[in-house]
C-alpha cells in the first residue's frame, strides 16, 4: 500500500501544472526508499523530465510494495484542481492498484474530499541518463531565466546561449528583428536567492528551440532559482531544487545543417 | 537553419 501525505497540496498542483504540457501520460514509480520519480519524454523526444520527491518531501510517506501509477497528467490536473493550495494532499493506492485516490483535507479538518483517477498502463521509454561534467553552470533567479525565455521567445522560435567567464548572452535573431539580454555573475549580499552564478571550464555556445524553453520555465514557480549546466552540442540540463528533490529538464540543443 | 536534435542521439533506452 502507499499512502504519501504532502503537507500542503500546492507543491503537486505546481508540479503537474509545470510538466502537463511537456508530456500527457506519465509512470509515477513509488518506492519506501526512493519516495516517488517519474521519467518521461516529450512526444518530439527533444525534452525529457526527471522527478524526485524522497519520502522527506512528505509529510509521511509509506510503500510496503514498490508500486507503478500510470497517470494522464491532464485527469490528475482535473482532479489537483479541485483541492486548495493549503489542504493536506494524501496520495493512496492498493497494492496492485487500479485507481489513484487522491484526498484533500482541509487544515481545520472541517473538510475531507476525495476522488478516485483511474490508472492506466502505459508503455515508455526509459532513458539511462549518467551525471556528467558540463562545461559551464550557471545559477539564477528562476523568474529571470523565465522572463529572458518568455520575452525572447516573441522574436525567434530559437533561443542561443552564449556563455563566457562571467555573463551569460541570450540571443534571438527572428522576422522582425534581432535581440539579446546579457546578465553578468554577481553576488547579492542581502539576498543570496537573487545571485548569478557562473562556473566555467569551457565557453560555451548553445541554440535551443524557444518552445521548449518556454515549456521548462513553467516549473519556476516550484523553486526560486534555476541551475542550467551547459556543454556544447550535448543535451543541457535545467534543475529546479525542491526541499527534498528535484525536477530536472533535460533538453537536446539545436544544430546548424 | 538550426535542426533539432533528438534526445535518442545522446541516451541510451534501458
Amino acid at each position: 500500500m502507499l499512502e504519501g501525505k504532502f503537507e500542503s497540496a500546492s507543491l503537486m498542483k505546481r508540479l503537474v501544472e509545470a510538466i502537463k504540457d511537456s508530456v500527457k501520460l506519465c509512470n509515477f514509480n513509488c518506492s519506501q526508499t526512493k519516495g516517488i520519480t517519474l521519467q518521461a519524454i516529450d512526444d518530439s523526444r527533444v525534452l525529457l523530465i526527471s522527478l524526485k520527491l524522497d519520502p522527506g518531501c512528505f509529510e509521511g510517506f509509506r510503500c510496503d510494495k514498490n508500486l507503478v501509477l500510470g497517470l494522464d497528467l491532464e485527469s490528475l490536473s482535473k482532479v489537483l484542481k479541485q483541492g486548495n493550495n493549503e489542504d493536506y494532499l494524501t496520495l493512496i493506492a492498493e497494492d496492485a492498484p487500479d485507481n489513484l485516490l487522491v484526498v484533500f483535507e482541509d487544515p481545520k479538518k472541517d473538510r475531507i474530499s476525495e476522488f478516485s483517477l483511474k490508472l492506466m498502463d502505459i508503455d515508455s521509454d526509459v532513458l539511462s541518463i549518467e551525471d556528467m561534467d558540463h562545461d559551464c553552470s550557471i545559477t539564477l533567479p528562476s523568474s529571470d531565466f523565465a522572463k529572458v525565455a518568455r520575452d525572447m521567445r516573441t522574436l525567434s522560435e530559437s533561443l542561443q546561449i552564449l556563455v563566457t567567464k562571467d555573463s551569460v548572452k541570450f540571443m534571438a535573431s527572428g522576422p522582425i528583428g534581432t535581440g539579446s539580454v546579457i546578465i553578468k555573475a554577481h553576488t547579492d549580499l542581502k539576498d543570496g536567492k537573487e545571485s548569478i552564478k557562473i562556473d566555467l571550464n569551457k565557453s560555451v555556445n548553445v541554440t535551443f528551440g524557444a518552445k521548449y524553453l518556454n515549456d521548462i520555465v513553467k516549473a519556476s514557480t516550484l523553486a526560486e532559482t534555476v541551475t542550467i549546466k551547459l556543454t556544447n552540442k550535448i543535451p543541457a540540463l535545467f534543475e529546479f531544487k525542491l526541499q527534498g528533490g528535484y525536477l530536472r529538464y533535460y533538453l537536446a540543443p539545436k544544430f546548424d545543417e | 537553419k538550426n535542426t533539432q536534435f533528438n534526445l535518442m542521439d545522446f541516451y541510451e533506452l534501458i
